[in-house]
């Protein structure tokens, strides 16, 4: 199999920050672990899906790439705000 | 499209916009003519109008700041979110921020350019929420496009009419000029303009998008072709990658670019006839590459050339009748590559799988073969 690139410490929690902005993933929900699937890998798949990417629910090259494109700061979920 | 719900809506058509400062990017004429040309964009397709006011509070407040700027939603420097705006309501509602932190242009790429960015949130500003269509300027991610030759996505279109329903001031008989859409994967009448390879991925082309298909992944991922490779043509005539000069090559019409991973290579475009073509070949309409023989075919019309890659010279005795080797193959090819060991020849929706060491003719499939929907 293609040797996932190691995704540096960092990169992870940009990408939590990210989640957490963009895809409503919050302190609360990233504590539950539901099924045995965290909320984390839940909002990474949404995050891919959403993106046309291939659905994996770990952080690839690809999403990471697409995590770090210039973008809108509104969220790409409905927040009830 | 998706709204942000809950009839986040304005209950009025005439709305009032007021630009608090501006940025050193830019002259304040520029800012001004963005900023109008992007609420433009939206009067244009609604019965919305919006009249600038220079002092008190308007309806949409257009600001530029940095970091934390007191609506609790700090920027982050350069780069990364370049502007937010909220959904229609009093007070905060309808506003927008910009990142001062970026480099804002007129219309050059070596920024973002305003009006893009505008228009965008002017989307917020009116009650849209983000697309996951990649050709909408809805879409959360920013892609330069031209701002003299924008026209807004029938997605978006569809998004704010549900709003606010259609400008009644254009008479349905003068139709808008056609709205761009978004190529569907699924579409089975598809005709693609071009495929790939590039490093074991798979490329499809159409229109201004491309598709991504990686062996490992059920879906293609689709995306704009300027998100990848800016300087690059849209709408192509065909494409390849070189083995040899381990670049992605696109051709339009007379010219070629050629690309080094997402970097145009130095020198490009340059004309097709640098391939050795005849001069008589306006365009190319697909182009193969055979690991095999190293030889890199290139169609034109019901004839198709050989280009040697190592020589970098044409090869003697072409052109040859495409039908002369692929058997069975009359009608006008539309895109071609090689996947291992086979060469795939597209014609019209249609893909027809060879082997050209015997010119055998395997199975004609469809596109949906490799790009699935």
């Amino acid at each position: 199999c293609v040797p996932i690139s190691q995704v540096a410490e960092q990169d992870e929690s940009f990408a939590e920050s990210y989640l957490k902005k963009f895809f409503n993933l919050t302190e609360e929900s990233n504590s539950v672990v539901r099924r045995g699937i965290s909320p984390l890998t839940r909002k990474l798949a949404d995050m891919q899906k959403f993106f046309g990417l291939h659905i994996t629910g770990t952080l690839d090259a690809d999403t990471l790439a697409m995590m770090k494109k210039p973008r809108c700061g509104v969220p790409d979920v409905k927040i009830a705000r | 499209f998706s709204t942000f719900g809950g009839d986040l809506k304005w209950d009025k058509k005439s709305l009032t916009y007021r630009i608090e400062n501006y940025t050193p990017d830019m002259s304040a004429a520029e800012v001004d003519d963005s900023i109008a040309r992007a609420l433009q964009v939206w009067a244009r397709v609604t019965p919305l109008r919006f009249s600038r006011i220079y002092s008190g509070t308007a309806d949409i407040m257009i600001s530029f700041n940095r970091r934390a700027h007191r609506d609790g939603y700090p920027f982050d420097g350069p780069d990364g979110t370049l502007a937010h705006a909220f959904a229609p309501a009093p007070g905060l509602g309808g506003d927008a921020h910009f990142d001062d932190d970026e480099t804002f242009t007129f219309r050059s790429n070596s920024g973002y350019v305003l009006f893009m960015v505008a228009a965008h949130e002017f989307g917020h500003s009116l009650g849209l929420s983000h697309s996951d269509d990649p050709g909408a300027l809805m879409y959360p991610v920013y892609s330069y496009r031209n701002p003299d030759t924008f026209t807004l996505h029938r997605d978006d279109i569809n998004g704010i009419q549900s709003l606010y329903g259609p400008n009644p001031d254009v008479d349905p008989r003068e139709p808008e000029p056609t709205a761009p859409t978004t190529p569907d994967a699924c579409d089975s009448t598809m005709v693609l303009d071009a495929v790939a390879t590039l490093r074991g991925e798979m490329l499809f082309f159409k229109d201004s998008f491309f598709w991504r298909s990686y062996p490992q992944s059920n879906t293609p991922q689709q995306t704009l072709i300027t998100n990848f490779w800016p300087d690059a043509p849209v709408n192509i005539d065909a494409a390849y990658e070189s083995q040899q000069l381990d670049r992605l090559l696109l051709f339009k019409g007379r010219r070629v670019w050629a690309f080094n991973a997402y970097d145009l290579a130095p020198g490009y475009p340059k004309s097709i006839s640098s391939f050795g073509l005849p001069q008589s070949v306006k365009k190319v309409d697909a182009v193969l590459y055979d690991q095999a023989s190293g030889k890199t075919l290139l169609f034109a019309g019901d004839s198709y050339y050989s280009y040697d890659e190592a020589r970098k010279t044409m090869d003697q005795g072409f052109p040859k009748r495409v039908d002369e080797t692929f058997t069975g193959l009359t009608t006008k090819v539309t895109a071609a590559f090689q996947y291992r060991g086979f060469s795939y020849v597209y014609s019209g929706p249609y893909m027809f799988e060879y082997s050209l060491r015997s010119g055998r003719l395997f199975r004609v499939l469809r596109n949906d073969y490799f790009l699935r929907c």
